[in-house]
């Protein structure tokens, strides 16, 4: 009676945890978790990516292939088949630094949605090296056990490609253009990742290209250790067991970032613990007793390069050349902290010129460079947003709704871990940490935008008067 | 780089997916978790529920002990371990009835909180039978391999009671009275399940108790086997290779629910396949060509004895205990499938008396039987009362938002599988069938409303005229 559920089996009954709720939804979630690996993938190895996309008719009606091409890295072939063959794999779960994937699943799960459609396996194509061959393989996913099962593998020539991956796979999907569509998300995708080149196929054989706007990469992210103010007692309790360290204070300035000898003594000393004590010796008291002090010993902010946020100035840029307004502000707030995981806000406005006036504004929300396009409703964005008194600007907005007018607003949260409302990504989960960052920045936008307002508005006034 | 994720580190960071999103929401977590699964084994032998709740003040602020007992069945000595110290594994995932309970997560997701918030074990004592020992353990959570690690355990007199599992531990919380509260669950709890006896004890010392309004046990319900309107084409790949059977005729019938000779034959003609081949022999063309087969023919609806709706006349006398108001209408729709699982929409209203006047209606929402507190914004139960167009029953109503009237609206949804938005089971997601069968469900209770205010409004009015 009682049984052991595996990973797959969970998300094959529960796909619209990862995104695949409807054929429509599904074939925008696919590609997004693909694309988003590519561009991930360039970017670690600092290379400005170029990506191609291709949606073509599948072997049935309502059936797409897809497939995703990068010029990134390319994958160890002995790790190939767990990469794609099994949930909760990856190399981005364990590290903290800001990267687009965190949680391992993304591209397994769209090779499961594709397998339940269409029975068909997943295809990749992967070169690490120019003089290298490439590997090919084709495989599903048992999921009774979450493990990749191969079909077919064999090292092959790639000729025009020093490096790279290439992942295509046959799944029921819809397609269409519009708001939730992969050619939205495409275009969201260009505005934030100005350092990426999107070539992009769609079934009717038209091919877009999303030229590249600059090719100066984002500033790589460096990974962080924990900071102490983020790491709960049951945390510290496994750390202290694992250590490597001999001494209590070297377990502190070793194991945490932004602690030095100084501040590991003060702890030590408020916890009446001893500084050269070892680590896995203590008990579960003063492991308790350490925990409550470092919540009281004053430890600076950590460290911001394993963030990398667009930057005011590039986000401006994207915003003028996609929009066409009379107003532009954007802010980037300075980095914060929320469970002593480092994130920064980002917020931008465009008011006027082509935008229609009577409709509710538009919010484009994003994180770690990503649109969000869907549980707009469950977001910590949104909720955010409609919060934020848009009255004091001169905007209408009646209670518990979005602000109304001739506006865009665009949100972006760069952190080392977004926390996500699902497996889905689709939508932030409300800390209140980040809840007063997203207010504080849509408020310095409020206020420019008010005051160019009020000014607009005199000058029509005088010229009435004349 | 590449590594393997295990599902409690996965949910130790992303605790908020489960609900301990923050100290005051996971303290009602925790209980909610413990009293559904209660609720669910006493149910399942057949007894009326007794279940004890205490929350007492922890070893420090801010650190509460829960403690839940159940004179349910007990559990087995050798279950108990991965029970409480195992992420996905349980007795309800693999069944298609309707149960609280279906994922395997939650009295471990509990267990994992307490660990990580307070280093505590979780404490267990179980007896299956009036002339056995009980067994006692303390356990907690190895995060980085998913296993239970044992830290005591004994056999021990449990006197006064036949059979039963009590289950304490310790964790940060913050305990508050209020919508989103212990006491709020309980109450709203005890309007669902009236067969069941709750006494709770706060952490003030307080008692309360929520007497069982009936005796009488719901319709126990019965596992079904899967609809083939609900198979994937992944999913019938992977029976016919694992099926006893050795002809494809009697394949369909002994694995599926609904399919007699009649129906097989003519699915297997359907698709040019022979009724007497044998299912492991078959190609994928085949399967697929089966796949598309079963959708075109025509096969009776799941059977029911698998989901319990509590029934309109239970609703209603529910309704009218909990509430004093001049207009009472409860409606249990006939069952509905999505994605082939049977599920079942009840709807209820209460209007006027002591219900105020001015603000928007309260929606209680609940599934199998259980309240959902949180995520009301990202609920299907939410998004189809929104789009319900409640003018017409002469009610105030702005787009995109909920009817205003002294007014409380209930919905439950009874189903063998509930399709939440995350494993915090507070929100449904929104399949279109869910929506479609919700609104006609609030559309019956809309017209009712709608005729008994306009004759209300016309007895006012011949009132006045004298
Ligand atoms: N195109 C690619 N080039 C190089 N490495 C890749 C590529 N796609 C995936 N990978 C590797 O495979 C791993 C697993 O990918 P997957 O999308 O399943 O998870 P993830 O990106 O780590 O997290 P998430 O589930 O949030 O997407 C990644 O961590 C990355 O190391
Ligand atoms: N009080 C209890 N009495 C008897 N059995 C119990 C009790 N609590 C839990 N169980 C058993 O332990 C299993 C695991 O419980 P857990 O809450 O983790 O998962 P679940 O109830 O199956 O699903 P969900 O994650 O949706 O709650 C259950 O399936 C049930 O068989
Ligand atoms: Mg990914
Ligand atoms: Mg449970």
């Amino acid at each position: 009676k009682q049984k052991q559920i595996s990973i797959s089996e969970f998300f094959a009954k529960n796909r619209h945890l990862l995104g695949f709720d409807n054929p429509r939804k599904a074939l925008l979630t696919a590609i997004k978790e693909m694309v988003d690996n590519s561009l991930d993938a360039c970017e670690d190895m600092g290379t400005p990516p170029d990506i191609f996309v291709a949606i073509e008719p599948g072997g049935r009606e309502n059936r797409f292939r897809i497939t995703v091409r990068d010029n990134g890295p390319g994958i160890l072939k002995a790790q190939v088949p767990s990469v794609f063959g099994k949930l909760l794999y990856g190399s981005k779960f364990h590290g903290y630094r800001q990267q687009r994937g965190q949680q391992g699943i993304g591209v397994s799960a769209a090779g499961l949605y594709a397998m339940l459609t269409t029975g068909k396996a997943v295809e990749i194509k992967t070169k690490t090296g120019p003089r290298r061959k490439a590997y090919s393989c084709q495989l599903r996913i048992d999921t009774q056990h979450n493990r990749p099962d191969r079909l077919g593998e064999k090292d092959i020539e790639w000729e025009d490609v020093p490096h790279g991956t290439e992942v295509a796979m046959e799944l029921e999907g819809t397609y269409s253009r519009g708001r939730h569509s992969v050619d939205s998300y495409l275009e969201q995708t260009a505005i934030t990742n100005p350092h990426a080149q999107i070539t992009y196929r769609t079934p009717d054989g038209e091919e877009r290209v999303f030229e590249r706007a600059t090719t100066e990469m984002p500033r790589p992210t460096q990974a962080i250790k924990p900071h102490p103010y983020g790491v709960e007692l049951g945390v510290l309790l496994k750390m202290v067991k694992e250590t490597k360290a001999k001494q209590l204070a070297e377990f502190f300035q070793s194991e945490f970032s932004r602690v030095g000898n100084k501040v590991a003594q003060e702890i030590c000393l408020s916890a009446k613990a001893d500084p050269k004590s070892n680590p896995h010796r203590l008990s579960r008291g003063t492991v308790d007793e350490l925990y409550h002090a470092i919540q009281k010993t004053k430890i600076s902010a950590p460290p911001t390069d394993c963030i990398s946020p667009i930057g005011d100035t590039l986000l401006l840029k994207s915003l003028q050349k996609e929009v066409e307004a009379d107003f532009y502000h954007t802010v980037t707030r300075s980095p914060a902290v929320y469970r002593g995981m480092p994130f920064c806000i980002e917020a931008g406005i465009a008011y006027g010129g082509g935008l229609t006036g009577d409709d509710p504004a538009r919010l484009l929300r994003f994180a770690n460079r990503v649109p969000l396009l869907y549980q707009q409703a469950g977001c910590a964005v949104t909720k955010a947003t409609i919060e934020t008194a848009w009255r004091n600007y001169r905007l209408q907005q009646s209670r518990g709704a979005m602000p109304v007018g001739p506006m865009i607003i665009v949100v972006h949260m760069a952190s080392v871990w977004v926390p996500f409302t699902s497996e889905s990504k689709e939508a932030v989960a409300s800390y209140p940490e980040i809840m007063k960052e997203i207010k504080l920045a849509l408020q310095e936008c409020g206020r420019k935008l008010g005051t160019f307002l009020r000014k607009r508005r005199r000058e029509e006034d005088e010229a009435k008067k004349r």
